[in-house]
């Protein structure tokens, strides 16, 4: 974008809608667009929030305070949008917080705040005005003061004092590589910002397993840069050790701490601290929490699977998907026998845990099989059955829009095999299974 | 595929993933990765369509039969992934005649130790000389030692063909008592195995989900999917397969459904 947005000076909460406890104060603007919203409430001098409302007509409701304010009320309402200004709402501070307009009205050694407007115990020459921000008692910085946010005191003895309000860049930390950073700062190292695609979490993140948070910024030049948040001094492990797998792999094995060091085809698998034969940038001290350690296979940037840099100089990675899934199937909590047709236990939940549907109703999914199809077969409630004698074992259909039917949380009883079946001679075959293999050699001429 | 030569296979498809982000885009390319110091990276960016990463057979218009090997889970989401069909090549050109490329729309998994998933594809494969579906065996059966077979992918040949075109590998089938002496009573009755040639036939890496076929007199009949084994088209080492026709049940079952 050639501008710069006035949304990005905005935090969004999705379906929201900011009360207006005195209706008197409240601006309408009605079918504006939202970036015009935005703009006039920045410009107009007590707009702090505003509701932009699109359904059933676009109106924008400008508000002059934010959803912290004494008083104040936010509810929900999926037709509308709160957009409540950053400089309001933030805890901390960006640079010397010469912006800051939070409500924190107490020095670092607890004193209170002495009213902007009053000239007692301590006299000055500072005037609230209604662009200046010198509001009631709150901690303000109208002198660009380093030390950031200061107030003259309410104790006679201490004429002012800072309210030692911390930067916003330490008063989050990361861990690791940052995935899990929540925090506000929302511009990068370089003080360049995020463009307004969604406002609600334009803050810095680390989606795809960079080093650090980063964001894209609004300038044509530059698409995307890091931001500087301070690293937290101990390095715990991100995730409870519990969650580590070794000897197979969940999901896409981004916990996978096994020591398998092959690719699937068999080829040793170069060590990450290594930069050959394959230079890369998993440096494991860049990415000290995906455990990077030896050769071993590894999925720092969330790949299907574990994978590694090979020691071939002419395949650069490959997956190791010889390393087992884990079976992501609950604990069974009942056994049956044979293939289960006559199992008439109570269980009601299927491998993976969702619950099953009640075979007498149609939603979510309709049920061909029912107890009107199969009266002898018990089908009562949503419990588990095998009226079809699914050689499986019971089974259900489920609560999930996207999974029909799913087999049960049930194992069979030790020690039983269905049989096998050895099928008639002469098995016929038709319209299936049939090659022309003349036609390949006239197309890879 | 390790040991093979070009060949057709009509009901073998590519399963297609979704264009990947441009940081694990731009590590995995071979080609246009800039990189500068400071680490700070540059992204060019590379072609966006998704790219080959494990095999399936059609086992009717519809469906599409896979390992979950291939899977993070059983509720991925699909969005972007594709099965193509009716071209030998990995890469098909845009607008290449007789391709078919199909979105996925839902992904199924089978019975507990089973392996397999079964993907829906949004719409019907259009069958012609070119794409075709494979046979079901009956249910439970046991292919008979010796019968011969083939297995088919666009996967790693470690330097013995050519991985832009479809590999198709022959094979006999091994009885599990057999296989058994070579794996130390590993098989299981849901696996099933084929010989080993001496000069090291298999399949390898992105192999994975594609077809054991075997011969029934005119026709193919899918009685095994390939799934990783370890190390690829080894020496000596038979071949394992899920067999299919301990599914054949739920398989039907779930494309009735």
């Amino acid at each position: 974008q050639v501008h710069r947005s006035a949304l990005n000076d905005f935090q969004r909460s999705e379906g929201r809608e900011l009360v207006a406890f005195k209706a008197d104060r409240v601006t309408m603007l009605s079918a504006i667009t939202l970036e015009e919203c935005a703009k006039r409430c920045s410009e107009s001098i007590d707009c702090r929030a505003f509701n932009y409302v699109f359904r059933p007509s676009v109106i924008c409701k400008h508000l002059p305070w934010v959803g912290n304010t004494a008083n104040a009320e936010v509810k929900r309402n999926v037709n509308c949008d709160l957009y409540e200004m950053k400089v309001y709402i933030r805890k901390c501070i960006i640079g010397n917080g010469e912006e800051y307009r939070g409500g924190v009205s107490k020095t670092m050694s607890g004193r209170t705040c002495q009213q902007w407007w009053s000239k007692f115990p301590h006299d000055h020459r500072y005037t609230p005005s209604s662009t200046n921000g010198l509001e009631l008692n709150f901690c303000r910085n109208p002198d660009g003061d380093i030390i950031g946010p200061w107030c003259y005191t309410t104790d006679p003895e201490r004429r002012y004092e800072s309210c030692n309000i911390p930067q916003c860049k330490d008063e989050v930390c990361i861990t690791c590589n940052g995935e899990d950073y929540r925090g506000q700062v929302d511009r990068t190292v370089s003080g360049r910002e995020y463009p307004d695609k969604s406002l609600d979490d334009n803050y810095c993140r680390n989606p795809d397993a960079s080093p650090v948070p980063w964001c894209y910024t609004t300038d044509p030049e530059v698409e995307r840069e890091r931001c500087d948040i301070r690293k937290c001094s101990e390095v715990p492990k991100r995730r409870s050790r519990s969650s580590y797998t070794t000897n197979c792999f969940r999901g896409r094995g981004e916990d996978y701490r096994g020591k398998i060091n092959e690719t699937t085809s068999g080829i040793p698998c170069q060590r990450w601290d290594a930069q050959s034969p394959h230079k890369h940038p998993f440096y494991p001290h860049t990415y000290e929490c995906k455990g990077l350690e030896e050769n071993y296979c590894r999925n720092p940037d969330g790949s299907e699977a574990p994978w590694c840099f090979t020691s071939k100089s002419e395949m650069r990675t490959a997956l190791c998907l010889q390393i087992k899934r884990c079976a992501d199937d609950i604990e069974a909590e009942d056994c049956y026998n044979g293939n289960g047709k006559n199992y008439r236990g109570i269980v009601r939940k299927t491998r993976k845990g969702i619950l099953c549907q009640k075979w007498s109703v149609n939603t979510p999914h309709k049920t061909r099989i029912n107890p009107e199809a199969h009266p002898e077969a018990n089908l009562t409630e949503n419990y588990c059955r095998n009226p079809d004698g699914d050689l499986h074992g019971p089974w259900c259909y489920t609560t999930d829009p996207k999974t029909e039917f799913d087999y049960c949380a049930i194992k069979q009883c030790a020690g039983e095999d269905p049989p096998i079946i050895m099928p008639p001679e002469g098995v016929v075959f038709n319209e299936c299974g049939k090659r022309d293999d003349r036609m390949l050699k006239s197309r890879l001429r | 595929i390790v040991g093979g030569t070009p060949g057709n296979s009509p009901w073998t498809v590519s399963l297609r993933d979704r264009s990947v982000p441009f940081l694990i885009l731009s590590i995995l390319s071979l080609t246009l990765f800039i990189f500068t110091v400071a680490d700070e990276m540059i992204f060019v960016p590379v072609d966006r369509k998704g790219k080959h990463f494990c095999g399936g057979s059609l086992v009717n218009s519809k469906w599409v039969i896979s390992t979950k090997q291939c899977f993070s889970s059983c509720y991925v989401d699909l969005t972007g992934y594709a099965a193509i069909m009716g071209t030998v090549f990995r890469d098909p050109k845009e607008g290449e005649a007789g391709t078919q490329s199909i979105a996925l729309s839902k992904i199924v998994c089978g019975p507990s130790e089973s392996h397999l998933v079964l993907l829906q594809l949004e719409t019907p494969a259009e069958f012609n000389e070119r794409v075709s579906q494979i046979c079901l065996p009956p249910e439970r059966y046991i292919v008979p030692e010796g019968t011969a077979c083939e297995i088919a992918g666009w996967g790693e040949t470690k330097g013995t063909g050519d991985e832009t075109v479809l590999n198709v590998a022959q094979m006999q089938v091994q009885s599990n008592s057999e296989c058994n002496q070579y794996f130390k009573g590993r098989v299981k009755q849901n696996e099933m195995c084929t010989t080993s040639f001496f000069g090291g036939v298999g399949a390898c890496e992105k192999d994975y989900g594609g077809p054991l076929a075997c011969q029934n007199s005119d026709c193919w009949v899918l009685e095994g999917v390939i799934i990783p084994m370890r190390r690829c088209g080894h020496q000596g080492q038979p071949n394992i397969f899920i067999r299919v026709s301990m599914y054949v049940d739920w398989i039907k079952k779930v494309m009735e459904m």
